[in-house]
């Protein structure tokens, strides 16, 4: 709301205000409760959560959504009450950027093509990228189906979108994150796919799905762990999890869980 | 282990959305 008024005065400017307020009113409304619709993934989403074990004591908490607000989420099976665990993912199904290093010699091809400076969410969508590509029968190439094409990161937004929002400061950054985004695939291709062919095959390592994955990494990680040692902190994926309000324009007036 | 599991903190009608805390 803030950057969105400080736009100049324009039709869209207003139109964007009066949607941000209307979001707003929704979520202070009693009976503003938007129930959603049925999914066309929902049976497929039940059936991954039974073949994976996600669900708690085998029973069904969570379904799968379309909201008016904020598209695809989960919503309650049926009345849940306080303290109820809904979900439970495995390890082996999480994915952090630790992932990489079960790949020979990968770390030292990694080494050599961008040194030690990856920020961990570029290595995270390296370990995304290279879990779908590995093992095409494997959960996360499952997994892919749930995922949206186009996450919705400013990070995919055509420069006449940019626009819209001239003369805020996110201009300014979205450029130089999607250009050092560019840098970071440029050092990393097509060297690693020179040094390590089986593992990285061009076709799934473009640019066009580096950003699809940085971006799913950027709006669906969850930071985890640490404790008191915030160096301990890690950023990982976590199937089903992720599609737990993962949309910035979802309604954010039940605040009802908490990853332990 | 870094198992995940979410909780809720407070009650949940049949239908309605859920949304991780931050």
């Amino acid at each position: 709301l803030r950057l969105c008024s400080k736009a100049p005065h324009s039709a869209t400017r207003e139109a964007n205000l009066a949607a941000l307020a209307a979001s707003r009113q929704r979520l202070l409304q009693a009976d503003g409760e938007d129930l959603g619709q049925e999914d066309e993934l929902a049976d497929e989403l039940r059936a991954f959560c039974a073949r994976h074990a996600l669900w708690p004591h085998g029973t069904e908490t969570l379904v799968l959504r379309h909201f008016r607000v904020g598209g695809r989420g989960l919503a309650a099976a049926a009345d849940l009450s306080a303290g109820d665990t809904v979900l439970a993912v495995p390890e082996s199904l999480l994915l952090s950027s630790e992932r990489l290093s079960s790949y020979d010699g990968l770390a030292a091809a990694l080494s050599a093509a961008a040194g030690d400076s990856l920020h961990d969410d570029v290595r995270l969508s390296l370990a995304l990228l290279l879990e779908i590509a590995r093992d095409q029968a494997g959960a996360w190439a499952e997994y892919c189906r749930f995922l949206p094409e186009r996450p919705p990161s400013a990070l995919h937004w055509a420069s006449r979108q940019l626009q819209r929002l001239a003369h805020t400061p996110l201009v300014g950054r979205v450029t130089a994150a999607r250009e050092a985004l560019r840098e970071a695939h440029a050092a990393l291709f097509p060297a690693l796919s020179l040094a390590l062919p089986q593992l990285f095959p061009p076709a799934s390592f473009s640019w066009r799905r580096f950003l699809w994955a940085y971006t799913v990494v950027q709006t669906r990680g969850l930071v985890v762990g640490g404790g008191a040692e915030p160096r301990a902190r890690r950023t990982v994926l976590a199937p089903v999890a992720d599609l737990l309000n993962y949309s910035p324009t979802s309604p954010l007036a039940w605040p009802s869980l908490e990853a332990a | 282990t870094l198992a995940l599991t979410f909780r809720l903190l407070s009650a949940v009608p049949a239908g309605r959305q859920l949304c991780l805390y931050y």
